[in-house]
């Protein structure tokens, strides 16, 4: 599933 | 981090620097549309709303606060500089700004990862970001000639997301578990609406003439 929880990019 | 990210963000630092320099060097912002300006202060400012409270790198710290510096004092400069201002092109930038504001809130009210504050701004700058091109390539095409400078800038800040396309398939092939849709659907609408722009950039280079886009 999208873990879009870490957003690790600009 | 990796190499295709990070050609992806220096490039699209690139763009950032070939618009200021143009705006400070010879006080001009012909040619440049300020509503597509105004929207990726919009972007950058819903994008980074997390820019205090969660530290990933002092690099993505320094490039967030870069992207809203320059994002910011390019809007400044074409609103408030009494030389730069004088030279902007009101009549033919006319483009809607909530032409574009509403329907990407109104999805990322919809289609997003979790239904947060954070979450749906933040995903409502991805949507925003991918469409906020469009009233500079209306401004392209209704401008006479495009000069150089506002040339390169509108390349590199297309080629920058097609460096991230890249940067996704890597990390997906790389990091089990990768997936971003949102974020690739995102990046795959902003980067093919430049597709045409490309062409003609790229025309242009081979046969060494002016950039000019059909109406």
């Amino acid at each position: 599933e999208d873990a879009s929880s870490e957003k690790d990019e600009l | 981090m990796n190499i295709f990210r990070l050609t992806g963000d220096l490039t699209h630092l690139m763009s950032i620097i070939v618009l200021l320099l143009k705006i400070h060097t010879i006080k001009s912002c012909a040619g440049i549309s300020l509503k597509t300006q105004e929207l990726y202060a919009l972007v950058f400012a819903t994008r980074y709303l997390d820019i205090f409270t969660t530290y990933i790198s002092l690099y993505n710290t320094v490039m967030k606060l870069i992207f809203l510096g320059t994002s910011f004092s390019i809007v400044w400069y074409m609103r408030r500089h009494k030389t730069v201002r004088l030279s902007y092109d009101k009549n033919n930038d006319t483009f809607r700004h909530y032409f574009l504001v509403l329907p990407c809130f109104l999805l990322a009210l919809v289609l997003n990862n979790r239904f947060t504050v954070r979450e749906v701004l933040w995903t409502f700058s991805l949507y925003l970001e991918a469409v906020a091109i469009i009233p500079q390539l209306v401004l392209l095409q209704r401008s006479k000639n495009v000069d150089n400078l506002t040339g390169n800038y509108v390349f590199f800040l297309g080629a920058y997301r097609g460096f991230y396309l890249i940067n996704w398939i890597y990390r997906y092939f790389t990091e089990n578990h990768y997936r971003r849709w949102i974020t690739w659907m995102a990046g795959i609408v902003q980067t093919a609406l430049y597709v045409d722009f490309f062409y003609y950039y790229f025309k242009s280079w081979k046969n060494n003439e002016k950039l000019k886009l059909p109406a």
